[in-house]
């Protein structure tokens, strides 16, 4: 797993399992991580579209 | 090879499962079909662990294998044929019917892109796909965009000529499926308005709605059952959410259709304006909406003409009671972002919520009247239509 999903497979796995669609919480660095990742992701995406 | 490897680990398949469960919506996962054998076969052993992972965890879901393989050669350097991508579906069916769980899970494909003036090839694979491998699908999936994104302009997303295109290629594909494997289903696997990540502020604008609203009318009248639309959140501007998951003028079109058009198709038909340009569809009202009743009616219609027109309902409908919902762009312009219904602009209430969609009751006896390039839908109650009830 990357950093991101380490960390969402530790919460998921804390959650209980019935529940697991309650789970709503996202860290915030993650978040930002993410939304850091975003910009050069989309770049990304549309780049092999266009090929 | 101009793609680089990319290693979906368990975790992402865990979080694409919960996300996907958690939304209500069925999981159709797309196999690797480019890991091969020297001999051209699929190499399913990659699949293999695969199944075995998602069948421990009690993930149920459906497959594909392979996307566009018409493009395979062009964007991998592997080319594999119709006849052997059959093949290879008969080999995923006996694969898949050795897990009680996915023995009745449903497998679709073969994703292939729409036949274009210059590939003639994409016809010929998929009949010879069909004729191979045709009774190992449930459904045969086809991909469909009307522009490419680079060089449309906004004023194709009016031209009825460019919406007809989509009559013409749906009846290519239905035929070619009536002609190998009659009477299986055909679903648009992939769709929205232009290649290449959609047009930019335009597929993402009110004025995209006229391409996708029109495809799902023409899609429900061609038996087409299932339109799976490109894409939720993505890159480009063909996207239903933006990247801070708020909602763009396709998403909210797609939410009123839902809750508002039935799975059964009606014929209609209209008169004195030319129907290309007046476009009128007619389904059964969604049964599950709770303030209709069955045998109600849903009109959508499409206006593609600079000026407002005026909708009569025949006689026998007439004095029905009618609500409007009637979609506009967001300060009167066409390539805004935002859009209200019956004259209020939607917005989620929070983070989670969606606002009431209300319709505005007409007078009964009203004409219903969709302004210059505007659609909207129409809710006939009390209709008592026989195919509806």
């Amino acid at each position: 797993p990357t950093w991101e999903e380490k960390i969402f497979q530790d919460l998921l796995a804390k959650q209980d399992s019935a529940n697991i669609c309650e789970f709503a919480f996202t860290p915030l660095d993650v978040l930002q991580h993410l939304q850091f990742l975003w910009p050069y992701q989309e770049r990304l995406i549309l780049w092999e579209e266009n090929k | 090879p101009i793609h680089k490897n990319y290693t979906i680990t368990r975790s992402t398949l865990d979080i694409l499962y919960h996300f996907a469960h958690c939304a209500n919506f069925h999981l159709i996962f797309g196999l690797n079909a480019l890991l091969r054998k020297g001999n051209g076969q699929w190499d399913s052993s990659n699949a293999q662990l695969l199944l075995n992972y998602t069948d421990s965890q009690n993930y149920f879901m459906s497959w594909e294998l392979g996307n566009e393989p018409n493009s395979f050669r062009h964007k991998s350097g592997i080319f594999v044929n119709g006849s052997q991508l059959g093949q290879d579906f008969l080999h995923l069916r006996r694969l898949l019917d050795n897990y009680t769980r996915y023995r009745n899970s449903k497998l679709v494909g073969p994703d292939i892109g729409q036949p274009r003036k210059k590939q003639k090839h994409i016809p010929l694979m998929l009949r010879s796909f069909l004729k191979s491998g045709g009774k190992a699908i449930d459904s045969v999936t086809w991909h469909h965009y009307y522009l490419d994104g680079r060089n449309a302009s906004r004023k194709d997303f009016l031209n009825p000529d460019v919406l007809d295109t989509f009559i013409t290629l749906a009846k290519e594909e239905l035929q070619i499926v009536d002609d190998t494997v009659p009477g299986k289903k055909v679903w648009l696997g992939e769709t929205s308005s232009a290649y290449s990540g959609g047009v930019p502020h335009v597929s993402n604008s009110y004025l995209a709605g006229f391409l996708w609203l029109d495809k799902l009318g023409l899609s429900a009248q061609l038996g087409i059952d299932v339109v799976m639309r490109q894409v939720l959140l993505g890159a480009g501007s063909y996207h239903l959410v933006d990247s801070n998951i708020d909602p763009l003028p396709d998403y909210w079109l797609s939410l009123v259709y839902k809750k508002l058009v039935g799975t059964k198709v009606l014929q209609v038909n209209i008169t004195g304006e030319d129907p290309r340009k007046l476009r009128v569809y007619l389904h059964c009202t969604n049964e599950h909406h709770p303030k209709y009743r069955d045998g109600d009616l849903t009109l959508f219609a499409l206006n593609l003409c600079n000026s407002t027109k005026h909708l009569h309902l025949p006689l026998s409908l007439s004095k029905k009671q009618v609500d409007e919902y009637l979609l506009l762009p967001h300060g009167n312009n066409i390539l805004s972002r935002s859009v209200q219904l019956n004259g209020h602009v939607l917005k989620m209430l929070d983070d989670e919520t969606l606002p009431p969609l209300q319709g505005r009751p007409l007078r009964p006896g009203s004409r219903l009247g969709l302004p210059a390039f505007s659609y909207g839908f129409y809710v006939i109650q009390n209709a008592k239509s026989r195919a509806c009830l």
